[in-house]
């Protein structure tokens, strides 16, 4: 009998000045997701039913880069993606430019488990998530406030910027006082846009 | 983007990410998240899940580098881990990744200045982090 181990990660790339507060709420959140993990382990699920749990409820606090809370696109649409892989058998199912599941993670695994392909994209993948019945939800859901904040800065700096909050002018006092010092650049804009994501 | 990655009592390994992609990216632009081999991977040996620059994830294979330098170099999960995010990305590419391996143990690594992550074994380690 081996051991249990478990991982999870809610992006990469932090603007140095993040406030306090939101690294808690980060914090928060992923040590929630963490024991939802931990405690479906300690009831035997499998690997691969436990990633597929604690990806959904990443997916649906709105906080972290995906699902509900995902990065809006040039055109202020939501464009959501996501994969799931089994190491054993190593099969994997995996979906792209989705605008209305609610779980994209679980129509990948779907996609594994219930087609006869690995990968379904855009109007096909919407259509398979129809017949197979998960839930869809208006584009508006996916689309908070911060994103179209974030897509605003993004389009005024010119960059196409990834996993990264940019403040809304005035929100965050990351921004004024980073402002002060000489910025390092990310993405051809100085870092201190952005906040963390 | 988020990801988990998890070996269970029969050290069965699986991989699974999520994202929205970049901000203002191009209508119809794929990311790593769901290429198998780049932001997702999982076999026998590993799992593994990426964040960051999506193209630079991908030109460099991130994910299946770990679980490669492991079967063909003999390298441990961390030893991987680090190898990879060190010479694998490609000039100012910025990633991050986490990783198990089917021997219960949890490794990540990553070149920007900060990744939220947590991470727990069976033996009673527990990290939730967020800068270096």
């Amino acid at each position: 009998m081996g051991k249990w181990a478990i991982a999870l990660h809610g992006g990469a790339g932090l603007d140095p000045h993040l406030p306090l507060h939101r690294q808690e709420e980060a914090k928060n959140l992923l040590a929630h997701c963490l024991n939802l993990g931990i405690s479906a382990l300690r009831s035997n699920l499998s690997a691969l039913d436990v990633v597929e749990l604690v990806v959904r409820e990443l997916e649906t606090d709105p906080l972290f880069n995906s699902g509900r809370g995902a990065v809006l696109t040039e055109k202020g649409t939501v464009e959501m993606e996501a994969s799931i892989m089994d190491g054993p058998k190593r099969r994997f199912g995996a979906v792209s430019g989705l605008s209305t599941v609610k779980n994209p993670v679980s129509l990948a695994r779907l996609v594994m488990d219930k087609s006869p392909h690995s990968y379904l994209a855009f109007s096909g993948a919407e259509e398979f998530a129809q017949q197979q019945g998960v839930e869809m939800m208006e584009k508006e859901y996916f689309i908070t406030q911060d994103n179209v904040g974030m897509l605003k800065q993004a389009k005024e700096a010119k960059a196409i910027l990834f996993d990264y909050r940019i403040p809304t002018t005035g929100l965050d006092s990351c921004g004024a006082e980073a402002e002060n010092e000489n910025p390092m650049m990310m993405n051809g804009v100085p870092l201190s846009v952005y906040a963390a994501e | 983007t988020v990801g988990c990655v998890v070996v269970d009592i029969e050290g069965r390994c699986a991989a699974a990410t999520s994202t929205g992609g970049l901000i203002n990216k191009m209508v119809g632009r794929i990311g790593d998240s769901p290429i198998i081999g780049s932001g997702t991977y999982a076999c026998k040996l590993c799992a593994i899940s990426c964040t960051g620059e999506g193209e630079s994830i991908l030109r460099g294979t991130l994910a299946r580098d770990v679980a490669a330098v492991m079967e063909y170099k003999g390298l441990k999960l961390q030893e991987a881990v680090d190898f990879v995010i060190k010479e694998r990305l490609d000039d100012g590419g910025k990633a991050g990744l986490i990783a198990v391996s089917n021997l219960g143990e949890v490794a990540f690594g990553f070149n920007t200045n900060g990744m939220f992550r947590a991470t727990a074994t069976q033996d009673g380690f527990m990290e939730i982090a967020v800068w270096e």
